[in-house]
């Protein structure tokens, strides 16, 4: 563990624990894309499979309960909770994402460390990770001003891969056989992904303006 | 062959 990739695990702690701020405070889950809560949770389920199998420490094991709970309750919440289900605007949220499940799982059949069950689905929730924020960009866009709480869950979800890009480039200069290429090019292209939404972010917060996404 | 390195990133 290095202080990069616990930064990057906090951040993405904070980023799930202001989206459950938001829809348990205000009851309401409008701005937030179904589609990006239900791929994070493919991913999740994806990667943990050795959950029960590989211990590796008590903080390992707490943080993926906790990033598989997390997921499952938000994407029940959006599609049962009688109230917050209520401000799911489904019209707007209208990314095929199942395209992205097939191709990055197509993907992964062809680009993993080794082909077997374990590293094909790891392989393919790195995939997936990297493409899963696409509805929920694409939705502000579409809906324009942002609230507070949905641009912060973003921000911190977008930053915490870019914390891991710099556990990595330690990593690698750290230890001799390092190498996650897989991690390492997914994670640039899904930091990248938020390039534009940082822009507009820090834009917004030096101007002291309501974010908003151009269309 | 090599076995995989453990996985110990989230």
């Amino acid at each position: 563990m290095n202080i990069f990739r616990f930064a990057g695990d906090m951040t993405h702690l904070i980023s799930i624990l202001v989206l459950l701020l938001k829809v348990y405070a205000t009851k309401s889950c409008s701005g937030i894309s179904l589609k990006t809560q239900e791929l994070y949770g493919i991913v999740f389920l994806a990667r943990y499979l050795d959950l029960f199998t590989d211990f590796i420490s008590v903080y390992n094991t707490v943080m993926k309960l906790v990033f598989i709970g997390s997921s499952l309750a938000i994407v029940w919440c959006m599609r049962f909770h009688r109230v917050v289900k209520r401000s799911y605007d489904r019209d707007v949220d209208t990314f095929r994402h199942y395209f992205l499940v097939g191709g990055c799982f197509l993907l992964a059949l062809f680009v993993h460390e080794k082909f077997s069950f374990r590293e094909v689905f790891w392989a393919f929730s790195i995939y997936l990770e990297a493409v899963a924020i696409l509805p929920q960009l694409i939705l502000l866009q579409r809906s324009g001003n942002v609230d507070n709480l949905t641009g912060q869950y973003v921000l911190f979800l977008g930053a915490y891969r870019g914390f891991y890009i710099l556990n990595w480039i330690y990593r690698y200069f750290t230890e001799d056989q390092f190498s996650r290429w897989i991690s390492c090019v997914s994670g640039l292209v899904q930091t990248a992904l938020y390039a534009d939404f940082f822009y507009y972010y820090f834009i917004s917060w030096k101007n002291n303006a309501k974010l908003k996404l151009p269309a | 062959g090599q076995t995989a390195p453990v996985k110990d990133e989230l």
